[in-house]
């Protein structure tokens, strides 16, 4: 093994890592199971651990890009150089960055992890059977929304389990939105779009507004690719399109004719003679979880051996056994030492990825990975009321008869629009749905329950909510606006101005009761203190959050109280802050809260 | 890319892997070389011996027969895909 010159390594023990962005080749949660499992090698053998942080300074941070991404290391399109990281120490120092125009798998193939349907998440199954014909890719036959789906089994017909693939009309990735699906049409720069486009972009990255303006809401995310989406040519991530013609003969798959090299290509307009639109088509790929693991080798300050069955040679080697060579570990524990306490629990959660060799122990101090989870919206088809909610079926199309409508999954839900404990139950509000979690936390969770059932008088978009503990009155928050239910008697709506706020206040992100009558009124990094008596905040000017509540990230878009500990969400994390001020736990909102 | 389009020069495409995979084998390895820091930038094609000389230690570092000749092998451990990190640091 060899060590970085000045045998460069981190002082601490407790390593802390962020993901910036994600490549659209993988779900996020695959990604981000991968990254864990790839530390999770590193800390099974030496002292260190490795927590995974939303914001903010991290140890290392991790990244996809292509070509110049920012360091002056470009990287050189497919294949060839495939990722890089540097040793230990602050700034870029220590960051692992991967080139997005490799092919990442788990190294076997492309990974079609499927959203909704029945199949709780589990992967597509290629070929699988459907009405007597065989697929090998994601189809919309049998639907009439056009929304791509797949068996999660060998045989549909038999054993009916489905899911929906990866989609822009689905989720996106990163951007601002969320992960909102995409709107199409949609305007950009005046011009209107209805796919995913790179204009605009000087990374190659597909993109798509998710609103029907991205000129006025400014409002977008990167586009996942699908499961037929090529690499290199001249349409990178763009899918296949089948049947397509190529000197004047029709494919219905990707082909090798017209080259001398055997690589199967496919055009990606259904006319290659007219548009000269084509890409390569999937191959096995890399496996990010490899080529982590050996990058993060680096990060933490190991050099590349020259034991080709180590993982710190320098070349990509696929191997479904376990990564780590004797090399490796010796060089590692040079460096940090061997593990003295016990092995980390195992995971609780089913590994991605098929082969338990390459299973590790999952560190302690990282929350559990994340569940597949939906789309915020749960609405993946353009008219707002038709989601994917029937099985894929013959034409014409049947009935749905049992799956799962992905807008009634609470852990379908990536973020909520609003949580409040009401009635020492915890509510869970959405897109005018809401469930209910008991307080004893047994049971399972109740709903969905529509929002304008209950208070008919609310806007389906909740903000906030808190009840008061004295007058057991109900307040809810909804952009600049608020309502007071007793009951079934409603006041309101009421400007937010009216409670002593200033105009420029846009929404109240959380509430939690306060001492003596006093409620505290989130605004992203601000609060102020209400008095839920007079309903007047004590003063004008804010108070900034992290006086109060020092560790929370910033710019959290929901707050509440529950069981006497206040939590700060974030995304799909939320921290905990205990009674005495300190945050205790960071955990998953679907996971830890829902049960999920 | 697909050759032999409608007509002879019509297909005008070009895609990434192709820069590399037009260079001579001696072009190759001399930038492969210099990325991986096995030959400073200075020394570039001024002689036959540091060539000769960087080759063998990247055979060395790659497990392969040091010969210090530019062999099939070689050539084709060069091309296979990997990580970025610099083998020798500058």
């Amino acid at each position: 093994f060899q060590t970085f010159e000045g045998e460069l390594k981190w002082k601490h023990q407790n390593i802390t890592y962020r993901i910036q962005n994600y490549s659209p080749d993988l779900p996020p949660e695959v990604t981000d199971d991968a990254f864990q499992r790839a530390f999770a090698l590193w800390s099974k053998v030496t002292p260190l651990t490795f927590t995974r942080v939303s914001s903010g300074e991290a140890d290392i941070l991790i990244q996809f890009g292509t070509r110049e991404h920012g360091d002056g290391y470009p990287f050189d399109g497919k294949d060839g150089l495939l990722a890089h990281a540097f040793p230990p120490g602050p700034g870029i120092q220590g960051d692992a960055h991967f080139d997005d125009e490799e092919f990442w798998t788990l190294g076997k193939g492309v990974v079609v992890k499927t959203r909704f349907g029945n199949a709780d998440g589990a992967p597509c199954h290629f070929p699988f059977t459907f009405e007597g014909s065989s697929y090998s890719a994601c189809t919309t036959d049998g639907r009439s929304d056009g929304l791509h789906w797949c068996s999660t089994t060998a045989d549909y017909d038999k054993d009916r389990l489905y899911g929906f693939c990866p989609s822009e009309l689905l989720y996106t990735l990163d951007g601002n939105a969320n992960g909102d699906p995409c709107v199409f049409p949609f305007t950009f720069d005046g011009r209107s779009y209805t796919a995913c486009t790179t204009e605009g972009r000087s990374d190659g990255y597909r993109w798509c507004a998710t609103t029907a303006s991205y000129d006025q809401d400014k409002l977008y995310g990167f586009c996942p690719n699908r499961d037929t989406a090529v690499s290199g040519g001249n349409s990178q991530g763009e899918p296949c399109v089948f049947p397509f013609t190529f000197l004047n003969r029709e494919y219905s798959a990707c082909t090798s004719e017209g080259r001398s090299d055997g690589r199967l290509w496919c055009a990606t307009t259904d006319d290659f003679d007219r548009d000269h639109k084509w890409g390569f088509c999937q191959d096995r790929g890399y496996s990010l979880f490899l080529v982590a693991a050996h990058e993060f080798g680096h990060a933490l300050g190991l050099d590349h051996s020259s034991v080709p069955e180590a993982l710190m040679f320098p070349m990509y080697r696929f191997t479904e056994g376990p990564p780590l060579h004797e090399d490796d570990v010796k060089g590692i524990q040079h460096l940090y030492g061997s593990r003295t306490e016990p092995d980390p629990e195992p995971p609780t959660s089913s590994p991605l990825e098929p082969d338990s060799t390459t299973q590790f122990n999952a560190c302690p101090s990282v929350p559990p990975p994340a569940r597949p989870t939906g789309p915020p919206t749960a609405r993946p088809s353009a008219p707002p009321t038709a989601g994917p909610t029937g099985p894929p079926t013959a034409n014409p199309p049947v009935p749905p008869t049992g799956p799962l409508d992905p807008a009634d999954d609470a852990c379908g839900v990536l973020v909520f629009d609003a949580i409040a404990e009401i009635r020492g139950q915890l509510h869970f509000f959405k897109d005018g749905r809401y469930w209910r979690v008991p307080r004893d936390s047994k049971g399972p969770t109740q709903g969905p329950f529509l929002i304008a059932n209950t208070w008919s008088a609310l806007p389906p978009k909740l903000d906030s909510a808190f009840e008061d503990p004295l007058t057991k009155k109900l307040f809810f928050f909804s952009g600049q606006k608020m309502w007071v239910y007793t009951g079934q008697s409603v006041v309101g709506p009421r400007r937010l101005e009216k409670l002593g706020l200033h105009s420029r206040v846009q929404r109240i992100t959380g509430a939690i009761q306060h001492n003596g009558g006093k409620v505290l009124l989130f605004s992203q990094n601000q609060y102020w203190r209400l008095d839920v008596k007079k309903q007047k905040v004590d003063s004008r000017e804010p108070y900034p959050v992290e006086n109060m509540f020092p560790g929370v990230p910033e710019n959290t878009h929901d707050v509440f109280l529950y069981k006497g500990d206040t939590y700060f969400c974030q995304g799909i994390f939320f921290w905990r802050v205990n009674k005495e001020n300190k945050v205790d736990l960071v955990g998953y909102v679907t996971y830890d809260l829902l049960h999920c | 890319a697909p050759r032999g389009g409608p007509s002879p020069g019509s297909i005008l495409i070009t895609f990434p892997e192709e820069r590399t995979r037009t260079l001579t084998d001696q072009q190759f390895a001399e930038e492969y070389l210099l990325r991986y820091g096995y030959i400073p930038a200075g020394l570039l094609g001024q002689n036959h011996t540091s060539l000769k000389h960087a080759l063998k230690k990247l055979q060395r570092q790659l497990a392969l027969t040091q010969t210090g000749e530019l062999d099939s092998a070689t050539i084709e451990a060069m091309r296979a895909p990997r990580c970025g990190v610099p083998d020798v640091a500058p």
